[in-house]
């Protein structure tokens, strides 16, 4: 699994 | 960030923007499918819920708002302001038959059974769909206006860079995110029929109309 700053895309 | 993300954000920017300006200018939404800009609308406020809880940048917070204040203005646009315009005969595509599959495949495939990562995932998996009802309406009508096919053409390159973006963040940062490149590449695939025609047509200044 990603970790949470994976969530960097738009 | 790389320069293939952020020409792929600027791309998508500028397709909102221009969808936006041509229905304020030309004061009609004719050709455009409202049924696409509400699960566009969707998207956005299912995938950026995280806006003022997970602070990554003033670019990135920035960016959402524009996207998710954008997509209302065009949904208002479409439903209220200019709703006599609004193309309803021919925007016949069901939603439900998109947002419920959608919504069951992000339950049964995701990262972390978390509701944050399953609306994520929704969003993800509904943005690659979102954009059918508009490619199912020009088809319907045959044609689409220059400045709409040019507002298609902003929106499929955005995710197609978005590609290029995850090839070069798998080899140089290691980084890579299945269900957003297997989403991203089925919805870059929905376009290829449209880039095709705005290649050979639009770019040799003829109007988009699909053979009858």
């Amino acid at each position: 699994p990603l970790d949470e700053e994976a969530k960097d895309e738009l | 960030m790389n320069i293939f993300r952020l020409v792929g954000d600027l791309s998508h920017l500028l397709a909102i923007l221009l969808l936006l300006w041509k229905i304020w200018k030309t004061r009609s939404c004719a050709g455009v499918s409202g049924k696409s800009q509400i699960m566009f609308g969707l998207v956005y406020i299912t995938r950026y819920l995280d806006l003022f809880t997970n602070f990554i940048s003033i670019y990135n917070t920035t960016m959402k708002a524009i996207f998710i204040a954008v997509a209302i203005a065009t949904i208002y646009l479409i439903y209220f302001k200019f709703k006599a315009t609004y193309d309803s005969n021919h925007d016949t595509f069901r939603m439900e038959f998109l947002i419920v599959p959608v919504g069951g495949l992000a339950f049964l495939v995701n990262h972390d059974f978390t509701a944050l990562e399953i609306l994520w995932t929704f969003s993800i998996y509904l943005e690659s769909v979102a954009i059918l009802p508009q490619l199912f309406m020009i088809s319907k009508t045959g044609e689409a206006e220059t400045i709409t096919s040019h507002y298609l053409f902003a929106l499929g390159s955005y995710r197609a860079l978005y590609i290029v973006n995850w090839v070069y963040r798998y080899y140089f940062e290691g980084f890579f995110d299945l269900i957003a490149i297997v989403a991203g590449c089925v919805q870059t695939i929905l376009y290829c029929d449209f880039f095709y025609l705005y290649v050979t047509k639009v770019m040799h200044g003829k109007k988009l109309s699909l053979p009858a």
